[in-house]
């Protein structure tokens, strides 16, 4: 799994 | 999107709405702690830059828009429209004690050095302590009205969704933001202590008083 970012997150 | 992301905005809505409208139609924001909500205001302004940069979904955009919106609209209530009911002596704590810690770390911590990573780093940290002015203004006056334990307790549950949320990416998706991840630990276990009053007062219809 990598750090990806939640940017689909509010 | 899973089940509690989803509950979990739909508190954090309720929590900003709940405040919006306790404001407008009591036309007073006594006990309530306005640093609080310019905190919100910039959290929200700086993480939903990317309003401006990106398109996910409309769901993604009309909330970002309310938020902003009702964001904004609380603190022109709080310090113009009904300045005069502002509670300015019992809302003393030094935000900048927040912003500038906060600030050096976003710097420091990031996952990307660049502009609009390093504003989004800042308003999760920001968040996460966004909430200190109001908790502290509640231990100064001793109390808090009951519509207020609301709006706290839907704020506060909305991050300990979220943290419910990440669990279930990490381990239906693979993926994880830990930056994101300890700052809303650490957001949510600054709620426990009230969680703990509103359970055991405000549940039980009691008025939320603080041992002065």
């Amino acid at each position: 799994p990598g750090k990806l970012n939640h940017k689909d997150e509010l | 999107m899973n089940i509690f992301r989803l509950f979990g905005d739909l508190s954090h809505l309720a929590a900003i709405i709940i405040l919006l409208l306790k404001i407008w139609k009591s036309r007073s924001c006594a006990g309530i702690s306005g640093k609080s909500q310019i905190l919100f205001a910039i959290v929200f302004t700086t993480r939903y830059l990317d309003l401006l940069t990106s398109f996910i979904s409309l769901y993604n955009t009309s909330m970002k828009m309310i938020y902003i919106g009702c964001s904004y609209a609380t603190v022109y209530l709080i310090y113009a429209k009904f300045r005069a009911t502002y509670d300015g002596n019992h809302d003393s704590f030094r935000v900048e004690f927040l912003i500038v810690p906060v600030g050096g770390l976003a710097v420091l911590i990031n996952h990307d050095f660049s502009l609009l990573e390093i504003l989004w780093t800042f308003s999760i940290y920001l968040e996460s302590v966004a909430i200190l002015p109001q908790l502290f203004m509640i231990s100064k006056t001793g109390e808090a009205e009951t519509i207020t334990t609301h709006y706290l307790f839907c704020q506060g549950l909305y991050r300990a969704l979220y943290l419910i949320n990440w669990i279930w990416r990490f381990y239906f998706e693979g993926f994880f933001d830990m930056i994101a991840i300890v700052a809303g630990v650490v957001q949510t276990i600054l709620y426990c202590d009230f969680f703990y009053l509103y359970v055991t007062k405000v549940l039980k219809g009691k008025k939320l008083s603080l041992p002065a």
